[in-house]
């Protein structure tokens, strides 16, 4: 550095990260964060393997990447079953996998529910609409959950949904048993879970109370999701969170993941609190199901932005999802990104990585390292820095790649 | 489909209006 000049380094900074690769690695002491908590509406928000969370390690034997990274590609197939199952029509014949899905949500929250209220931890879900905990006394099976499983008949607000309800005929996949509403929801990895429609009482903080919230009581829950006591579902449709509390918060809410050495972040319900500094992108109109869409409209890399013709971003749409690990993109649009940094990074030696990634670099003899900034630009002008964490994922010890990947298809 | 995934949302502060349609990203959400 002493050798370049001031310029030169007010360039390197303006363009370029430069990281300790320990940013990376996760810390071992939970630092809470302190943005969103206390406020009104607001739960404190952990990964699962963070060091805020309360999973113990039997709970939570650690998934090898190949396993990660099928169940995210499981997940997003499972995304575009289901926007093509809208868009074609509900008598086009699909794959039996689609719906919503399970993947890999690493992120959890804690909600109450029922009365005396009881503390469960779910995974948040923007990709999922229904919320559903495990119930006793589990008539099929239950997995294996870190908090006590709920026991509807200990709730004196707890009550099952009949039948002929509105309520029941919002549901996607719903039958009777004897007069009660029975639902199913099936999940892209074939995860699912069966139980009684109930409405109870949830708590966010002893100020945020819905009474009568619908959801889920599992009596057969199979699949890939040890350790939660259920989902927390927030997409847009009328059974999801956020719309049935839309009277309270008025169908806002905000959240921030936070990356693994930052501890902990926040979910949060309504519109106060919200930073100054927040840019807003319209919701795309495209995107009629329950998945929130957004138009990318370019990237750049460097500050320089890509060449990338607009038609390959309006021809598919996007979606943001909380559950979705890695971001995908078009694969004309994925090419062009990985290109642009591979340039900038040649001081580095390429290597082999897991299959989902073609882009990953051996950083063994390294501390530090300079890597180009990304962002992206989102219908209306919104220009979004990537932070570093999202450019670079770690997949050992040594071996970064850049924390993208391509669809199949341009048309996808 | 594309799909923006949670690592790229590491620490932002996202928003999600849906009653007057748009989302928000803000940096530093999580500090």
């Amino acid at each position: 550095a002493l050798e370049r000049s001031e310029d030169q380094i007010e360039a390197i900074s303006h363009h370029y990260h430069t990281l300790k690769l320990s940013t990376f690695i996760s810390s071992a002491v939970c630092n809470p964060s302190t943005n969103g908590e206390k406020r009104k509406g607001s739960l404190q928000m952990v990964h699962k393997h963070g060091p805020c969370s309360k999973f113990n390690e039997d709970m939570m034997k650690s998934l090898t990447l190949d396993e990660i990274f099928s169940r995210d590609q499981s997940r997003v197939d499972s995304i575009l079953n289901k926007v093509r199952k809208e868009i074609q029509g509900s008598k086009t014949t699909l794959p039996a996998k689609s719906g919503s899905s399970i993947g890999t949500l690493n992120y959890i929250v804690t909600i109450g529910l029922g009365t005396p209220k009881k503390d469960f931890t779910l995974a948040f879900d923007t990709g999922s609409d229904l919320t559903w905990t495990q119930c006793q006394p589990c008539a099929g099976s239950c997995y294996s959950q870190q908090d006590p499983i709920f026991q509807p008949s200990t709730s004196s607000t707890y009550s099952n949904i009949s039948c002929s309800s509105s309520e029941c005929a919002q549901l996607d996949l719903a039958r009777c048993s004897s007069s009660t509403c029975v639902y199913r929801v099936g999940y892209g990895d074939g995860s699912f879970t069966i139980g009684f429609f109930a409405k109870d009482k949830l708590t966010l903080t002893s100020e945020d109370v819905i009474d009568d919230f619908f959801f889920g009581c599992g009596q057969d829950n199979e699949g890939l999701f040890v350790g939660v006591a259920g989902l927390f579902g927030l997409g847009r449709d009328k059974l999801s969170f956020v719309s049935q509390s839309a009277d309270k918060y008025g169908k806002v809410f905000s959240y921030c993941l936070p990356s693994i050495d930052s501890s902990s972040g926040f979910l949060m319900f309504g519109s106060s609190g919200i930073g100054s500094n927040v840019v807003y992108t319209p919701l795309s109109a495209s995107q009629d199901n329950s998945f929130y869409g957004l138009d990318l409209e370019a990237i750049y890399v460097k500050g320089n932005k890509l060449e990338i013709n607009p038609t390959v971003f309006t021809t598919s749409g996007m979606i943001i999802d909380s559950g979705t690990i890695i971001t995908r993109l078009p694969p004309t649009a994925y090419s062009a990104l990985s290109e642009a940094f591979q340039a900038e990074m040649t001081q580095y030696p390429l290597t082999q990585g897991p299959s989902l990634f073609d882009t990953c670099y051996d950083f063994s003899n390294y501390e530090n390292i300079t890597i180009p900034k990304i962002s992206v630009v989102w219908s209306g002008n919104v220009n979004v820095e990537i932070p570093p964490q999202g450019i670079l994922i770690p997949v050992s010890n040594e071996v970064y790649c850049l924390a993208f990947a391509a669809n199949q298809d341009d048309s996808d | 489909i594309g799909v923006f995934g949670n690592t790229q949302q590491q620490t932002l502060e996202v928003v999600y209006d849906v009653t007057a349609g748009r989302i928000g990203f803000g940096p530093g959400g999580c500090s």
